[in-house]
């Protein structure tokens, strides 16, 4: 999983 | 967005409010360990400083901003405005032993070398642990007030279903992330042994007491 894309969880 | 994603946020949302409800309402913060508010309140910190950076949406947005207040507000009822019903006495688990290894693997094993990621990566490893003052001393004190397993129950609940939510993104989007799902699973197998209290007794309406 790159950067950017995981992180639209809280 | 998934079902497990919003159910698990819903319970973290849930747990958040239990907590700062019981606090404000008994106006007291017996059988809370501080430490651990301090610790989600880093969690919290360290993970949505990407705040400032992006915007995914209204509901990310609204709801980071409602964890950060809302930890923050916890933290400054117990060691503020209600400090004389802290009881710092049974609150004795050593943080430090927490943050400092944590904070070295975030160093050491993350996804990318870059600031922002090792705070993520360190809240993400520091989530997973930030619970174990809040048991220990429920261990020292031998019960727990029926609110408070009521708080526990939904904070565990919440990464367990994120577990699902993980398994539903690997399957329909071919996506996974090994940190966070390791230091998920870590973080819901520390709850196991609560869980199987909480399931007993609490929802027989008993008190939940461990055997001294």
């Amino acid at each position: 999983a790159k950067l950017g894309y995981f992180k639209d969880e809280l | 967005m998934n079902v497990f994603r919003l159910t698990g946020d819903l319970s973290h949302l849930a747990a958040i409010i239990i907590l700062l409800l019981k606090i404000w309402k008994s106006r007291s913060c017996a059988g809370i360990s501080g430490k651990s508010q301090i610790l989600f309140a880093i969690v919290f910190t360290t993970r949505y400083l990407d705040l400032l950076t992006s915007f995914i949406s209204i509901y990310n947005t609204s709801m980071k901003v409602i964890y950060i207040g809302c930890a923050y507000a916890t933290v400054y009822l117990i060691y503020m405005k209600f400090r004389a019903t802290y009881d710092g006495n049974h609150d004795s688990f050593r943080v430090e032993f927490l943050v400092v290894p944590v904070g070295g693997l975030a160093v050491l094993v993350n996804h990318d070398f870059s600031f922002l990621e090792i705070l993520w990566t360190f809240s993400i490893y520091l989530e997973s642990v930030a619970i174990l003052p809040q048991l220990f001393m429920i261990s020292k004190t031998g019960e727990a007030e029926t609110i408070t397993t009521h708080y526990l129950f939904c904070l565990g609940l919440y990464r367990a279903l994120y577990l699902l939510n993980w398994i539903w993104r690997f399957y329909f989007e071919s996506f996974f992330d090994m940190i966070a799902i390791v230091a998920g699973v870590v973080q819901t197998v520390l709850y196991c042994d609560f869980f199987y209290l909480y399931i007993t007794k609490v929802l027989k309406g008993k008190k939940l007491s461990l055997p001294a």
